[in-house]
């Protein structure tokens, strides 16, 4: 049984892209066969494991077009256990027309439906709720909203709630949804902001933050995840606690 | 002569909103009559003013879709000589359907063309590609591109000079650009993408750059720009610094 998880937040930078790879890399070193799916034309997950979008034959795009299967767009990303579907140039454009086809918000929901190869499937999503992050809730039965403890993004939380009961009432009632907090700073805004969202959302909220931590904005320009850029460090540590939350998270549900 | 400037940048988080604010908070210190507007479905521009966007009788909707003028949308902020156009939860659904409209690009230009009530109109642009970002760089004489020193704002930099390109030739061939470095930390990895923009960009970046200060993750909460909020702080003088520099650059071009 695959498990399918979106991450996805309207508010932009707050970890998603970070957090999609980080989480791939945990899983696969308790044994997960994973797969990432790059839903953003910025093509930030795919440029991270040293693909260029630009270069990629096959992408996110002619998986929702129908073009190809799952298995023929995936590719490997060199860590064992660890594929991708990259995203590509032409996805902005791709969004634009998914809104005109009958029941557009299920296309990737049907084409990830065909594959059992993976145990978890993760979706990276752009900083909008347009038809390529609507696909993504819809396909998912886990939503992840990464959260930086700051104003705009607090905001941004109830927005996505309001998108979560949309989706629930059209084409997805069993999606379920956790917070997971992010770029935890040790300012008084940060301090206080976490204990607003945790109490406000109790046990939605991951018990595992994950703090700032200068190695996540180094590992991108190497081209691997943190697990492995920085095995030791304090945010490969919380990002395999993360891991581990998921796992029995899955379990359980 | 009015003249307009967007704020845009596809990578999410590298504070195109909170440079709106504070960069036309610094404006009017120096007398410019300028005018906000929030081409932002997420609304922050407008919440940063301790406005609710549920709340708004008009908004950018009602200006792009013709049925108001810009005197009809704007509103007082409480700050003498800053008005705002918010943004409103239809925006979402607007931007979906400007794109069956002939000419869709030049809605927005057309509305701010019949006002010269200001001398500068300032624009929020969402992280993306999308019709208002692309109405907002039709309007703009000016584009400026916030970046995070760090891979992947780097990286959206070039993604920005495509669209700049793509822009010039359909719709607008005057539009110039420039790039100010915002969120400026102490580490290597910020000090040595710094260098890399700067030589690579020479002096299409401003030389004021904007450095990390946690007064700008506070002042939203008390719904006032970072010149009111904390006057003597280190950004208030940067954006101050920044103000004047675009005042220099207007009057050069
Ligand atoms: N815990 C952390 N500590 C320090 N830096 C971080 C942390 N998490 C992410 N970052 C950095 O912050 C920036 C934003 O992160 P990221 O790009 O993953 O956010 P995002 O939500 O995917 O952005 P977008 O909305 O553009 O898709 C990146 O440069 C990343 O390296
Ligand atoms: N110089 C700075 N120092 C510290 N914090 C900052 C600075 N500039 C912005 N911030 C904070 O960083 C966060 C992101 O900024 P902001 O929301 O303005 O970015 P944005 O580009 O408008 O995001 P989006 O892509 O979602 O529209 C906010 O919480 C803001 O308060
Ligand atoms: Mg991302
Ligand atoms: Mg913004």
């Amino acid at each position: 049984m695959t498990t399918i998880v979106a991450i996805a937040n309207e508010k932009g930078g707050v970890a998603k892209t970070t957090t999609a790879l980080s989480l791939g890399a945990a899983l696969v070193e308790n044994g997960q066969e994973t797969l990432l799916v790059d839903m953003d034309p910025q093509a930030n997950l795919t440029l991270a494991l040293g693909i260029q979008p630009s270069q990629t034959r096959r992408s996110v795009a002619d998986l929702l077009l129908g073009n190809s299967s799952t298995l023929g767009v995936s590719r490997e990303t060199g860590i064992p256990g660890l594929d991708i579907i990259p995203a590509s140039g032409e996805m902005l454009l791709v969004e634009r027309f998914l809104y005109v086809r009958q029941h557009y918000e299920h296309l990737l929901r049907r084409a990830l439906s065909k594959s059992n190869m993976y145990s978890i499937i993760i979706l990276d999503c752009p900083p909008s709720l347009g038809a390529l992050t609507i696909n993504a809730l819809t396909a998912a039965q886990l939503l992840i909203i990464p959260t930086q403890c700051e104003f705009f993004s607090a905001h941004s939380l109830r927005e996505m709630l309001d998108l979560i009961r949309n989706i629930r009432q059209r084409t997805n009632p069993s999606l379920r949804y956790r917070v997971l907090i992010t770029m935890l700073g040790r300012t008084r805004v940060h301090r206080t902001l976490q204990e607003q969202i945790r109490s406000a959302f109790g046990n939605a909220v991951f018990e595992t933050a994950i703090e700032n931590d200068t190695k996540l904005r180094e590992c991108p320009v190497v081209g691997k995840p943190i697990t492995q850029y920085a095995p030791e460090s304090r945010a490969a540590m919380q990002y395999r606690a993360l891991a581990q939350e998921l796992e029995e998270y899955v379990h359980q549900a």
